[in-house]
């Protein structure tokens, strides 16, 4: 389902190149669910941009479903973002004015879903934040804030998620809690899972590791859950 | 030098109470490292604010250094956050339009320290952003940005270092470089560390241990290290 060949992105600073990504090649299929490990720097949220749609690489391909995304016109590209991907981004990326109910049911706007206020309340229900729907993001812990950022990602039943480090703020407990949704959600919907994770406890739920090392692939290995 | 009694801190939203601390007490002593755990939405972030004097109590005591805070003046509470106390945010609250190296100067410039411009210069070496100073958060990577964050909390060479959650982005590597330099400072200089983490390695590196569960402290305990 993803397909990505010698992705290369390149970030141009004045006299100076960054490398972020050098020449990534994978493939991943339907309903895989796995873990994207690297050091801090080593382009792991860079690559998960490109996958998301959420930017253009500086060369190379990536095939979403079949589909060459570098030829996708803007709606279609909109449409893939918002009904297709789940994305859960590392700085949660929530709208400061709008409480926990309202993020959760942004993407269900975009699908014109008339249930919307109900499935984005059992969304977060889900992740535990039943309490705290009327919360504003500075109303909210940091924990809290992006549960919020996952219940959203997951509220439109994409067919793909792709996580940023989502338990980077999570006491073990809660992250454990996380951790058996999206395994859930992956065996019961075969829904399509990444996550970017520099935590062994996450890792090791998943089927497989991809190591990045300074914007490359160093090691893409099934782990002993696979 | 920090002595805490009975500190509430309860939000009001309209017709609901949130009782974020129910009544906090403890004395930490000069030089002691410590970490303060619990769940998310325990109120550890609520708590670490109030000492950082970013923030007031409902009711309750504070007294920093024998002084009690609710009591000093607006100059006065500014001068101890910009002089006295290093606070590392668990969302880095870096200011966008920014490289990294003015960030870092940022508590300098309050202190008129003529030579800021090489002692953010260094502080940015030490958390292993050389390569980064001239990058705005946009051009960081959230471990990255997360180190800024701590080397603007350090350069100061404050005597009280307040951490929220300062590993959640970073690689096991990269965490460790970053506990090891809050050990050594700790142990050099005498810096009193407290460290908000759900992170066992953290945690294991500290002399104690205190658990927050739903805004009260649940135990307050000393780890081997000590
Ligand atoms: N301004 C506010 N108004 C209302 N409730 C708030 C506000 N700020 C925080 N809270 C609530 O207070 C509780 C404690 O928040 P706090 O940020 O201290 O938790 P925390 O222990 O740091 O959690 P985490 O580990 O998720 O960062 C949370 O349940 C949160 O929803
Ligand atoms: N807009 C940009 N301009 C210049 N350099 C950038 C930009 N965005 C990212 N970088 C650099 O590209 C590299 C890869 O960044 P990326 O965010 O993908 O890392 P990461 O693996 O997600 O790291 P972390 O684990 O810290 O989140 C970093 O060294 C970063 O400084
Ligand atoms: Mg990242
Ligand atoms: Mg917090």
């Amino acid at each position: 389902v993803v397909r990505v060949q010698d992705l290369v992105k390149t970030y141009h600073m004045g006299l100076i190149d960054v490398h972020a990504l050098r020449g990534v090649s994978f493939d991943i299929g339907k309903g895989e669910i796995v873990a994207i490990m690297g050091h801090s720097g080593s382009g792991k949220s860079t690559l998960l941009n490109l996958l998301g749609c959420l930017d253009a690489p500086t060369a190379g391909s990536y095939f979403l479903d079949g589909e060459l995304v570098g030829d996708l016109s803007d709606d279609a590209l909109a449409a893939i973002r918002n009904r297709k991907i789940g994305f859960v981004f590392q700085s949660f990326n929530l709208l400061a004015r709008m409480s926990a109910l309202e993020q959760v049911e942004m993407p269900l706007l975009y699908a014109r879903d008339r249930q919307r206020r109900q499935r984005a309340e059992e969304a977060l229900a889900v992740v535990g934040l039943e309490d705290r729907m009327h919360h504003k993001p500075s109303e909210l812990s940091g924990g809290q804030q992006q549960r919020v950022a996952i219940a959203r990602a997951l509220v439109g039943n994409p067919s793909m998620v792709l996580a940023d480090e989502p338990t980077g703020n999570l006491d073990t407990a809660t992250a454990n809690e996380i951790m058996e949704l999206l395994v859930l959600l992956n065996e019961e919907r075969r829904i399509t899972t990444l996550i970017v994770t520099h935590e062994a406890d996450v890792a090791a739920r998943t089927q497989r590791v991809i190591r990045m090392v300074d914007g490359a692939v160093a090691a893409d290995d099934l782990t002993a859950r696979a």
